[in-house]
């Protein structure tokens, strides 16, 4: 039958490969003779060779002494994809579509099995699969595919590169944890696998940053999603201390990745995960040299960095939905009929289920208010750029008062994520920071009546909790908790709410 | 609450974790530096 | 949304019970850092990423191969080691001593431990050997006398304290260790 010409063909392939060195002619010879004789002429014959492959990949794994070479065909089967996209003069099909369809067609193939072995399922065959296939990839396109003797071939191959790790990327979305728990650990290993992670990270232009970002805000909802505060099953508490181990990796290597997209991983970040919070908001620019936080002589105003804006990879102007014209609006034109419309509709349409610290349902559009937090922020850095200071530290710019209306006219619950939200700018020197520094200090001084307390409370609740973790600390949170601590206008340690929980007054001491 | 199915099938996938050796780069072809000899047993016998 | 919400994670009594604390105060991350190899100092700071080997420690049990090109000037190379148009192997303790003693000491090391089981195994042990080096068979290294001390024979006559040159396979280099050896431990 054609299938059992297939499973021949493949078997073949898997034997000369032993034999030979990879890049021996006779492995080019072999790819010209299975294209010349129409092995993958078709699309059918495409979807059957590579179901052919996979099944007896993923057999023979499951086969073989355990103590053996167990993936021999599997770590054929990448080779073959590879030399199948180097080798072959696209002309009907692209490149991009032909990746795709065997991708499609191995995603089908994984799912089937997935689903027909259920507990039993075992991931590392497919796992091998993709990880093969990436250092195959690897090796064939060191120093932009200088092995390919052809000059058109080869920057064609170039161009394709970012193409390649993102086709990759759509389906690590695919086989995300939510959606094939029986995949998670291979999926967790694969994301920050040598061979993709730190290329997706350096791609030109960040072409990578897009998909890379989707995949940790995958790994993010999951966890989000099965954290309970007090009982968290283990393999979740496992993938926790991957998860940390990962974004420590990235913030050493790639700390702009981090620094750029730190609004769109928060959104799906677990507000009971503060280390790793603290982790994505301490990350610091390559090569920026910054003061000491603790230096008592320390003013923000003086510090050179803090004149840059910070990059801000996905624009949240996005996220403001039908706020966005009101929020510009009042930005240009303060009017108080805006700011009505604004905090009223901040909210959810239903309750949710939260995971947070002293709350557990969250009835206010999070997203929403970190969008509108994060947007006021960017356009006051740029007046800044465009005009004066003066026009942005002023409690009556129209900057400030959007943001103290949120409070002045919010719950408690609207307040507490309002002042969340400005918390998360307070990160390394830079523009955002010392606005927002500016804001939250003038916050915390200024004389809300009735809610002064409370809202003086969340502050200062808000900084507590991102200093009482283990390092790292913000630069931005120590400095902002340091200002409030010296100021001379109040003192922290006389405020009621401090002195009525002893700890916290010990700690506020000691600091 | 994660449902049992989901649970079991998360567990399942940490038992099966691949590691550094599953991550390895694929050699296919082992070009053999010399040949098995026996030797002694005080001699690492890991590479 | 008040400081009393911090208050199971502050109070030491309350601390397992409402939240777990690795994830919310979290943990002292100097280990971790050091199992990913990543220095304290901001100084010497490399990648790490491009020899990750797993998200957990536990799965990272052995060096992965990074990213690397060999150049076609290094491939293929004729009659290295006199061996003409094949590579050099190392298949006959007879014949091959003579190809085995043109190697510096880290290259007969990285083969000892690179290939066990095999006749070049055998080869470096004895070559090895000739160069004064002995084989420490519970430790499993490789050591040699330091020339500028000359070790103190206990009573006896069965082991000597001295100064030696271990060469250490793990940190890839020789250091120089203060030692009691045992002679029916090395050989």
């Amino acid at each position: 039958t054609n299938q059992e010409r297939m499973f021949l063909v493949f078997t073949e392939w898997v034997k000369l490969l032993q034999r030979v060195p990879g890049d021996d002619v006779k492995v080019t010879v072999f790819i010209r003779q299975m294209i010349d004789k129409g092995v993958l002429n078709t699309t059918d014959n495409m979807i059957q060779f590579t179901k052919a492959a996979l099944e007896l990949s993923v057999g023979s794994f499951k086969e073989s002494d355990p103590t053996s070479e167990v993936f021999i065909a599997t770590d054929a089967f990448s080779k073959l994809i590879v030399n199948l996209l180097v080798l072959q003069d696209f002309a009907g099909m692209n490149r991009s579509e032909y990746l795709r369809l065997m991708i499609s067609v191995i995603t089908m193939v994984f799912s089937e099995d997935q689903g027909r072995m259920g507990n039993s399922f075992n991931e590392r065959p497919y796992f091998r699969l993709i990880s093969s296939l990436l250092c195959e990839w690897e090796n064939i396109s060191g120093h932009n595919f200088v092995k390919i003797q052809d000059q058109y071939y080869r920057s064609q191959l170039n161009e394709f590169t970012p193409e390649f790790y993102n086709i990759i990327a759509s389906f690590l979305h695919v086989y995300q944890p939510i959606a094939f728990p029986g995949f998670s650990f291979a999926w967790i290993t694969l994301i920050s696998h040598r061979m993709f992670l730190p290329k997706m990270l350096r791609l030109p232009e960040k072409a990578g940053w897009s998909k890379l970002v989707l995949l940790f805000t995958d790994l993010l909802k999951f966890m989000a999603q099965y954290t309970k505060k007090n009982d968290v099953p283990d393999a979740v508490s496992v993938v926790y201390k991957g998860a940390l181990r990962v974004f420590l990796a990235v913030a050493n290597d790639s700390p702009d990745f981090l620094v750029e997209n730190h609004y769109e991983l928060l959104n799906h970040l677990p507000h009971v995960y503060m280390q790793l919070r603290n982790v994505i908001l301490s990350a610091i620019p390559k090569d920026l040299a910054i003061p000491n936080p603790y230096d008592p002589n320390l003013r923000i105003d003086g510090v050179e960095s803090c004149q840059d804006a910070p990059n801000v990879f996905y624009d949240p102007v996005q996220d403001l939905k039908s706020l966005k014209k009101p929020v510009d609006n009042y930005l240009r034109i303060p009017s108080t009929s805006l700011l009505r419309v604004i905090s009223t509709n901040v909210f959810k349409q239903e309750f949710q289920k939260d995971n947070g610290i002293g709350y557990d349902t969250v009835s206010v559009d999070t997203k929403l208010i970190n969008a509108i937090v994060l947007h006021v922020g960017v356009e006051a850095a740029l007046e800044k750029h465009k005009t004066t200071a003066n026009a942005i530290f002023n409690t009556k710019s129209s900057y400030y008062t959007l943001l103290a209306s949120l409070l002045n006219d919010g719950t408690a619950e609207v307040r507490f994520h309002v002042v969340q939200a400005i918390a998360n700018q307070l990160r390394y020197p830079n523009a955002h920071t010392q606005w927002f520094n500016y804001v939250l200090k003038n916050f915390f001084l200024e004389d809300w009546d009735a809610d002064t307390a409370e809202i003086q409370e969340i502050i200062i609740r808000t900084l507590l909790e991102r200093i009482v973790t283990n390092k790292p600390h913000c630069w931005g949170i120590i400095v902002t908790f340091t200002d409030l601590l010296k100021s001379p206008e109040c003192s922290i340690l006389t405020l009621p709410f401090v002195m009525d929980i002893p700890e916290v007054e010990m700690i506020i001491k000691n600091l | 609450t994660m449902p049992a199915e989901m649970a079991s099938q998360l567990e399942s996938s940490l038992l099966n974790c691949p590691d550094s050796l599953d991550a390895d780069t694929p050699h296919l072809h082992h070009n053999t530096l010399s040949l098995p000899h026996p030797t002694s047993i005080f001699f690492p016998n890991e590479t | 949304y008040g400081l009393k919400a911090l208050l199971p994670l502050i109070r030491r009594e309350d601390q397992s019970t409402e939240y777990d604390s690795s994830m919310t105060l979290g943990i002292d991350l100097t280990p971790v850092l050091h199992s990913l190899g990543i220095p304290s100092n901001q100084q010497s700071r490399h990648r790490v990423l491009d020899t990750f080997q797993s998200p957990w420690i536990e799965t990272s049990r052995s060096e992965v191969e990074p990213r690397f090109f060999v150049p076609e000037s290094f491939t293929n190379i004729p009659n290295v080691l006199q061996s003409g148009p094949q590579s050099p192997a190392f298949n006959s303790v007879q014949q091959d001593h003579a190809k085995i003693s043109l190697f510096q000491d880290e290259t007969l090391f990285y083969l000892f431990y690179k290939h066990p089981g095999t006749v070049v195994q055998e080869l470096t042990y004895l070559e090895l050997r000739k160069r004064n080096w002995r084989y420490h068979k519970t430790l499993k290294v490789w050591l040699t006398k330091d020339p500028m001390m000359e070790p103190v024979v206990a009573p006896g006559g069965a082991s000597e304290r001295g100064s030696y040159v271990f060469f250490d396979p793990q940190r890839w280099e020789k250091c120089q260790r203060d030692f009691v050896l045992f002679y029916n431990a090395i050989m």
